[in-house]
């Protein structure tokens, strides 16, 4: 394809990205730097501050709330609408924040989901071919989307509002302690590439359309598409970060280590299953979690 | 295509907050 369409390209997946994205790594690290005039987050260090910040998230009427409440109707949150909002709260801080978790991440599949439609030729692959590449491609997304939110000392939360460290989350009792320390070393490690947000626009798009995905029934216009946006992704970088030597080969060696985090956390999320008896998955992640590896 | 109805609504549906 010619540079051109290429840079079209580019700019297209990032006006899609800024479009379905809330919480962009500009303002994510503008907000981690104090950079952000009065937007400062709460600080969740400790039992109490969690609960201080539970009870900010449930009075303010945040965005999230409304956005959950807005697609209630669709059957994709309410679920955890009424787990969160009014009603008792399951036993345990950390089977609580384990829903308020698992009801970001379903808004936030939504989110990906609209991103990958916007992706020029995606709806017109086969249908079944479509589920797989989310199904496959979401959790992976998913975590490198945390890699703006998060530092070496905790990761912003509930849309930049909360910032929960990462001594706290590591003092949770087993296996919740475990699940975010792996996303923190990736994280640290993927944050020094400096990507930017249109830069992560092309990588999200990438990592959907990989056509070595169980299962997929029409690979070849998969690769094709991916192909086209592997050459954006490539300019990209050249003009973007001229300074940063092979920052192409070094971002898509990232996708190794983010199929075996997706891996690694769906095999907790199991043990969870088998191991906590009030445990109720979001029937969004059952549906994506069920046979993925 | 049972399995995986929300996926299904999801990419077919647009429920985007902000065209409901």
């Amino acid at each position: 394809p010619e540079a051109a369409d290429l840079r079209a390209l580019a700019r297209h997946l990032y006006e899609a990205y800024l479009k379905y994205f809330p919480l962009t790594k500009a303002k994510a690290r503008a907000i981690l730097s104090g950079k952000s005039g009065d937007n400062v987050p709460f600080v969740i260090h400790d039992i109490k501050s969690l609960m201080e910040g539970e009870q900010l998230i449930n009075n303010g009427q945040t965005s999230f709330q409304e956005q959950q409440i807005a697609t209630a109707g669709h059957g994709v949150t309410h679920t955890f609408t009424h787990c969160n909002i009014g009603s008792e709260p399951p036993d345990g801080v950390e089977l609580r924040f384990f829903y308020s978790c698992q009801s970001r991440s379903a808004e936030a599949v939504r989110e990906v989901t609209e991103f990958a439609k916007s992706i020029p030729g995606f709806v017109n692959l086969d249908l079944n071919d479509q589920v797989t590449l989310l199904k496959y491609g979401v959790i992976e997304v998913l975590i490198l989307m945390m890699s703006p939110l998060m530092n070496k000392d905790g990761t912003l939360i509930s849309y930049g509002q909360i910032f929960m460290t990462r001594e706290f989350l590591k003092s949770l009792r087993k296996p919740f302690c475990q699940m975010l320390e792996p996303k923190f070393d990736f994280s640290v490690k993927f944050n020094t590439l400096e990507l930017d947000d249109s830069d992560m626009a092309l990588f999200l798009a990438v990592i959907i359309l990989s056509g070595d995905r169980p299962g997929l029934l029409n690979v070849k216009p998969i690769e094709q598409l991916q192909e086209t946006v592997l050459h954006s992704l490539e300019l990209h970088l050249k003009i973007n970060h001229p300074d940063s030597l092979q920052l192409f080969a070094k971002v898509l060696q990232k996708m190794t280590d983010l199929r075996q985090m997706v891996t690694d956390h769906v095999q907790l999320i199991q043990l969870l299953k088998k191991t906590e008896v009030d445990m109720f998955l979001h029937p969004l992640l059952q549906e994506i979690m069920k046979d993925l590896y | 295509k049972e399995k995986h109805k929300i996926l299904h609504r999801l990419l077919q549906n647009s429920t985007s907050p902000v065209e409901l």
